[in-house]
């Protein structure tokens, strides 16, 4: 999901 | 990892390293906004509680550890060692007028109501106006020291170059987050106006970015 994929961008 | 990602990221580390030795060069903050670089280390430090819960990459616990070391020690800079030389007078803008509506739009606007989740949204919409009281400032006085447009320049460089890792991610991947989009592309709009000062002032002048 989104909410977990944005986590690898700073 | 795309290039406009990885170049966006070397954009933003060079524009924090700029400002961190343009301050430790001078022992001077004349011109910074201690608020701007306030939001900033707040910024970081709501957004990178992940480094507590999820592991991505090396690269990814590093460059987070790096930013948010470099903006505290920047605003210890500015509030402690080089405290003297900060204008605090002309670093007027009521941050107030920026925090409440954006801890406001984090709850009301999230992927989900969950604290890590809201505190990361949170970083999100912060970061978007984080450099309004330093472009505040600027107007207020009217000019800024080149090294100050060249930080600006990197900083406005680093959202712009993932607004096209994000279009990027979206045709490769399928990858869209909406509210790093939204929010980056305001982040982005506010720079417009400083972009065009630095072409054809910064650039093709000399020294000072001296408004009209």
């Amino acid at each position: 999901s989104t909410a977990e994929n944005h986590k690898d961008e700073l | 990892m795309n290039i406009f990602r990885l170049s966006g990221d070397v954009c933003h580390l060079v524009a924090i390293i700029i400002l961190f030795l343009k301050i430790w060069r001078s022992k001077s903050c004349a011109g910074i906004s201690g608020k701007s670089q306030l939001l900033f280390a707040l910024v970081f430090t709501t957004r990178y509680l992940d480094l507590f819960t999820a592991f991505i990459s090396i690269y990814n616990t590093v460059m987070k550890v790096v930013f948010l070391v470099l903006a505290y020690a920047t605003v210890s800079l500015i509030y402690f060692r080089f405290r003297k030389s900060y204008d605090s007078e002309s670093d007027s803008f009521r941050v107030e007028f920026l925090l409440v509506p954006v801890a406001g739009l984090s709850f009301l606007e999230n992927y989900s109501f969950t604290p890590l989740e809201i505190l990361w949204t949170f970083s999100i919409y912060l970061e978007s106006v984080a450099i309004l009281p330093q472009l505040f400032m600027i107007t207020k006085t009217g000019e800024a020291e080149s090294i100050t447009t060249h930080y600006l320049f990197f900083l406005g460089l680093y959202r712009t170059l993932y607004l096209a890792n994000w279009v990027w991610r979206y045709h490769e991947e399928g990858f869209f987050d909406q509210i790093a989009v939204v929010s980056g592309v305001v982040q982005t709009i506010f720079y417009c106006d400083f972009f065009y000062l630095y072409f054809t002032r910064v650039l093709r002048g000399s020294g000072k970015m001296t408004l009209p």
